[in-house]
Formats: structure tokens, C-alpha cells, sequence
């Protein structure tokens, strides 16, 4: 038996996620596993190890949490934690924080010091002040990248976990004043099809299609199929 | 979604789980992380952090199925992390870290990727992102 560690930075990842955000990313999953590593080594037990890491991840904006969290529908920061600890089975959470600065402190402060597991909203916002946590500006959190993937997720009129679209000829944006969306890539029945489709998803007639390498016309209530980020839509459906 | 697992040289396990949630997600809206049991689980026998869509992580209970699988059934920690994974949580929806207390260390995930780093006192050492 030995000490084991383990970081996460989020599933479902963009598959064209450029190169450099990959690379940072791993730095910094890098850096966390180096950080908790020397304290294991240096015998910290395991429910301050992950404490540790986790303050490390929310601080850097490159994950969805802490700074550089998702924004919610309203452009509003929302967080949620939770932290437990198998050797004592004590465990604490929270959800709804929009001002304290590492939600998973006081997760850790819900399981030391209330007698509850769990506190959200209004009221873990009061417990933070009381346990004198950090607090910090709403806008701490907002980054403009995430406004930007906010307004893609609408704009695509989905709601999108853990990953990161980068800018793409591809990203579906707002019809333009035709009714048209912007040039994209489409896939109709798995053929590529032409570059402009009625906002209803429907194929116009009036353009052509390429199937099985020949130019057509497009068939009559052809479903488009759209892409983003160079992949089809449906692999983010689920989201 | 931010996560940590760790069983520390005495056998203990301990977890945390940190996110922002769902981009353009509903205000008010829950999700996996903050719920013991879904995204965040830790026992005397191992410890899971789970990433994803939340929705479908809480209605798979996946953090606790983890340590089930392995308390009732004798699976092993990668065992219990695959079945999981492929069973029970609905595909494309997200991933897991774990460890258990005899200092093994596992990762699964059914996305497209997840960003994820692991070591072991005996030397193992992972950093990826795809499968």
C-alpha cells in the first residue's frame, strides 16, 4: 500500500481544441500533481491534499470552476463544491456562490464547522462571512472568454458542459439579416452540402448539394446537419 | 468541473469536487458536484470525483456505484470504474477519477476527452486528455 493521487480538469472536451490550450491545461494538471505529490511525501493527510489541489484548480482560470467559471443563463456565476473524507465518512458541500474565492474551503468549513452537509444560496454565502473566508467581486470570476462562450452556447440555443470552444469559422453564431446563418460547414443526410441554410435548419432549394461527389440541387425539406467546430452538432447534443 | 482524489500513505481516501456547472445553464440549477454520492464520494475503501454532464451523473449515483461495486461485489478499483463508465452512465456524458486505499489509482471517462493527471507511490505517473 502507498499514497495514489488523482487531478481532473472536466469531460467532454472540444475536439479541436487548439493546441496551446491543450498543452496549458496539462501544465497545470502537471503542476497540481507535482504539488500534491510533495505533500504526500511530506505526510499531509489525504482531506487536506485534496483541499490543497482543488484551491490550486479554482484559482486558475483555465478550468470551469472558481475563476473562470461557467456563466449561468442570467451571466451570473453560480459555483458548487463538495469535499469528503473517507477515513472520518464526514463530508460537507455547497452550491450558489457567486463572492467567496475557493468554494471548496467552505465545503471543507461546512463539514468542520456546522452541523449540517450541506449549504447553498443566501445562507452559504452568510456562513462565508462568518468563518471569515475570502470574499472577492463577482467579476473575479467573469472572464471575457467565458462571456463569449456564453453567448455562443445561446446563440446556439444549447447548454454546454466542461469545454471550450475556440473561435471557428464553424461556430454557429446569429442569423444574419437574411434569415441566413453565417457560412458553415454542413452535413445533410452525411453528404456536404452548400454553405448556407434557412435559420429553420431546412436546406433552400435553390442550393445545391454535393452527393456521392455529384452537384445538386438540394431535395426539398433536406435536413441540414449542422457542425461545430469542424465536428457534427450531435456530438455536443447531450449537452 | 475541477477534481481531486487522493489516499494518502496511513490507507486514508478523501475527495473534492469544484465547478462552475453548465455554460448557459438555468439560474438555481444543481449539479452533480455538490452532491455526495454523484460526483463526490470517499469511504475507508476508495475515492471518486466525477466530471460531466450532472444531470445524467446523479441520476447514475455514479461517485457512490464506484465504491458499492467494490464494497459488495469485491470488485477491483479499475473493474468497478468500467463498469460504471459503461453501464451505467449514459454515454458521452462525462468521466470519473478514483483511488482506493491500497494505493491504486483509476480513470474513465466516456466523452470525447477529459482533462486528467494521476501518480502512485510505486511510480506510475499519467497527464491526458484524450482516450
Amino acid at each position: 500500500m502507498g499514497w495514489a493521487i488523482a487531478v481532473h480538469g472536466g469531460a467532454g472536451v472540444d475536439p479541436s481544441l487548439p493546441m496551446e490550450r491543450q498543452q496549458e491545461a496539462k501544465d497545470l494538471l502537471l503542476h497540481c500533481l507535482n504539488l500534491g505529490v510533495s505533500a504526500l511525501k511530506a505526510s499531509v493527510p489525504a482531506i487536506d491534499v485534496v483541499e490543497l489541489l482543488v484551491r490550486e484548480l479554482e484559482t486558475n482560470p483555465v478550468f470551469n470552476s472558481g475563476r473562470g467559471s461557467a456563466l449561468s443563463t442570467k451571466g451570473t456565476v453560480e459555483m458548487e463544491a463538495s469535499i469528503m473524507d473517507g477515513f472520518r465518512n464526514k463530508c460537507g458541500a455547497v452550491s450558489g456562490l457567486s463572492t467567496v474565492k475557493n468554494p471548496i474551503s467552505l465545503a471543507r468549513l461546512v463539514m468542520e464547522k456546522s452541523p449540517h452537509v450541506y449549504l447553498a444560496f443566501n445562507g452559504a454565502e452568510e456562513f462565508a462571512r462568518e468563518q471569515g473566508v475570502e470574499i472577492v467581486d463577482t467579476n473575479y470570476f467573469i472572464t471575457a472568454e467565458n462571456k463569449e462562450r456564453l453567448e455562443q452556447a445561446k446563440s446556439a440555443n444549447s447548454i454546454q458542459f466542461d469545454y471550450r470552444l475556440p473561435e471557428s469559422e464553424n461556430a454557429v453564431g446569429k442569423p444574419n439579416e437574411n434569415g441566413l446563418l453565417p457560412t458553415i460547414k454542413i452535413h445533410a443526410n452525411g453528404i456536404v452540402a452548400a454553405d448556407k441554410v434557412l435559420q429553420n435548419g431546412l436546406l433552400s432549394e435553390k442550393e445545391s448539394c454535393i452527393e456521392n461527389g455529384e452537384k445538386m440541387p438540394c431535395r426539398k425539406g433536406m435536413l441540414a446537419e449542422f457542425q461545430m467546430n469542424g465536428v457534427p452538432i450531435s456530438i455536443y447534443e447531450p449537452e | 468541473t475541477v477534481g481531486c482524489v487522493v489516499v494518502d500513505s496511513e490507507g486514508h481516501c478523501a475527495s473534492a469536487t469544484s465547478t462552475g456547472g453548465l455554460i448557459n445553464k438555468m439560474s438555481g440549477r444543481i449539479g452533480d458536484s455538490p452532491i455526495i454520492g454523484a460526483g463526490t464520494y470517499a469511504n475507508g475503501v476508495c475515492a471518486v470525483s466525477a466530471t460531466g454532464e450532472g444531470e445524467a451523473i446523479i441520476r447514475a449515483t455514479v461517485a457512490r456505484d464506484v465504491a458499492a461495486l467494490m464494497e459488495y461485489k469485491g470488485l477491483s478499483l479499475q473493474e468497478s470504474v468500467d463498469f460504471v463508465i459503461n453501464k451505467r452512465l449514459e454515454d458521452g456524458k462525462g468521466g470519473l477519477i478514483a483511488v482506493s486505499s491500497n494505493g491504486e489509482v483509476a480513470a474513465g471517462f466516456n466523452t470525447l476527452g477529459m482533462f486528467r493527471a494521476c501518480a502512485t507511490e510505486e511510480g506510475y505517473f499519467e497527464v491526458g486528455i484524450w482516450q
